[in-house]
């Protein structure tokens, strides 16, 4: 199994940009604030992470995409993670699993946001992702995905916080 | 539930000790548990001795130091729970030229077993990539542009070592 | 009591201002107090606004742009109560090779009014100054070396940009 | 006036150093660990903080050199700030102030130290090296030193603990 491809409408500093990814070693680079690590929070968007702290923002209306310098702010984005299942490790009978997050700014309150999970296109619910993700020991809160200066709170954290990433893993 | 966790203290801590070995050219490293009797009690420490030096606690050593011992506790747990693909951004950060290459050429051999997705500004990391993207943006709207050749990237974008 | 306070506040801001400017190549920032009729009773913010992008809260940048204000907050603070000599530690850690070079330009400039000792691994910084010092260790202990020559420095030792 | 020298004995990883400095701009590099910010602790040492997280050590006598690979742990260790007062900005009548700190392991409990001050020879105090450094608006808490990590510890900190930072120079 691998990361296919990353697919991003109105997420953050993202229009409409897929970024295909290779099995091996893929780096990305760039001037500060160009967006690198905003990929990574596509990830762990579509990942289900609960907290928006986690991808940088205030409240998770914030992650749809403001419209830059002269567009217009945006009411939904949605990112999608096609990962490739030839060898099936995610017990679904398909060559690729095509998983997918929508937050649409709720019509009585613009501050709110409500969220939508779709499996290769039917609706799903956040439970299901867990579930289907937790085969591949893919998970919003492992250490798969290292963000930005998670190395510096690894060495600032308490010895006791530091003894719960071990009692997570148990 | 302490047999378990016990059982994960175990197997981590070995990987830990490998590949501090291995990131730091020499030197070694252990987990340590404040309370061994009742784990749940104490906390989690992290020791090492870099090559040519005492042993320390993380919080005697200097920034990289620190960085690499953390980073090989991150590589630890991963080796523990392995993942199909793996995002690591600007991991790199804190290190010295020497070590950044370390770092890499981990990664590099790893990328056998596993996908790996690393934002780097060094260009001794990006050279060990399979392809490179270079992301800009424009009128706040970012645009990841194509596999991009790290010889051609200007001077001023990367940091060379 | 506030009058002091508003005093510094409006002198820092206005040091702000102007060095986010030149430091980011013309983005604006500025210091915002949470509660302005009692400030005792709040916080201080920084905001602050890359070019071309819309105002944001320093949580919400990037960690370059985040470094970046905070930086221009600590030299701001700096020009309002200046001092003979300045020591800076990797402050350019975080930075790209051109905010790197911005940011070493400055401390060029002020330097032929206080003195700025810097420790850098960047050549970009390193290029810039008058005097640079190569640090070892041998066995556990410390060496200075006389003035280095940068370009002399192997390539693994130091980020280029 | 400007930092002209700092003399270390048996101060962290030096043994006997001497660093020169001139006006204007120097750069300090080298690789991780062989002892860097170690400098700009022994300039703060000098300073008189009083707060031993400041300058990374557990206790005061972690300070003191611990012999590294081959040698012998040592017992006491000095650091000397050599101002040049030539415009007089210090009020004492000097072109020189020489400031040393002194430490030394306590005969009754090795864990503790004695701490001793020097200006040009002449014992001193704490409060005596914090009253001639003012006149150069020169402290130990102040943001004259930028040690490794400040920037990140700015950007985390809370908003009241930041404006904190301007209550201490109103
Ligand atoms: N909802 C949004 N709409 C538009 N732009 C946004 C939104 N949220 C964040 N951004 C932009 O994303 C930028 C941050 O991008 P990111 O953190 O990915 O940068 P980076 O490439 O990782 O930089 P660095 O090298 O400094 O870490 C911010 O400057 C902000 O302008
Ligand atoms: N009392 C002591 N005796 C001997 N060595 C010590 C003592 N205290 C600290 N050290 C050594 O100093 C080293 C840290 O040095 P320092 O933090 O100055 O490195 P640095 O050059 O700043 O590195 P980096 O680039 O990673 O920040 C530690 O590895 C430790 O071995
Ligand atoms: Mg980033
Ligand atoms: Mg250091």
């Amino acid at each position: 199994m691998y990361l296919k491809r990353v697919e991003m409408k109105n997420f953050k500093s993202f229009r409409q940009q897929e970024v295909p990814f290779e099995p091996g070693f893929t780096g990305i680079t760039g001037p500060n604030g160009s967006g690198k690590s905003n990929i990574s929070d596509a990830i762990l968007f579509v990942l289900g992470t609960t907290s928006s702290k986690q991808i940088r923002a205030g409240r998770l209306a914030d992650l749809i995409h403001n419209g830059g310098a002269n567009g217009e702010p945006r009411d939904e984005c949605k990112v999608s993670l096609v990962l490739a299942n030839e060898d099936r490790t995610i017990p679904v009978d398909e060559d690729e699993i095509v998983l997918t997050r929508r937050i649409k700014r709720s019509p009585s309150d613009p501050e709110r946001v409500n969220s939508y999970y779709y499996v290769n296109g039917d609706t799903s619910s956040l439970t299901e992702f867990q579930d289907l993700l937790s085969h591949a020991r893919i998970s919003a809160d492992g250490y798969n995905i290292v963000q930005q200066g998670d190395v510096t709170r690894i060495v600032s954290m308490s010895t006791t916080e530091r003894r719960g990433i071990l009692d997570e893993i148990a | 539930k302490k047999q378990a966790l016990m059982k994960v203290f175990d197997e981590v801590n070995e990987n830990f000790q490998a590949i501090f070995e291995k990131l730091s050219g020499g030197g070694s490293a252990r987990l340590k548990l404040e309370n061994e009797v009742d784990p749940f009690e104490g906390g989690l420490i992290l020791e090492s001795q870099p090559r040519g030096k005492s042993v320390h606690r993380l919080e005697a050593l200097s920034g990289g130091e620190k960085s690499l011992t953390a980073l090989s506790f991150i590589f630890a747990i991963q080796q523990y729970a392995p993942s199909p693909f793996y995002v690591l951004d600007e991991v790199d950060m804190f290190l010295d030229g020497v070590n950044s290459e370390l770092v890499a050429n981990m990664v590099r051999e790893q990328a056998d077993r596993a996908q790996f997705i690393m934002v780097s500004l060094r260009k001794v990391t990006l050279k060990l990539a399979d392809h490179v993207y270079g992301v800009t943006m424009r009128d706040g709207i970012t645009q990841v542009l194509g596999t991009v050749d790290v010889d051609e990237i200007a001077h001023e974008e990367l940091k060379e070592a």
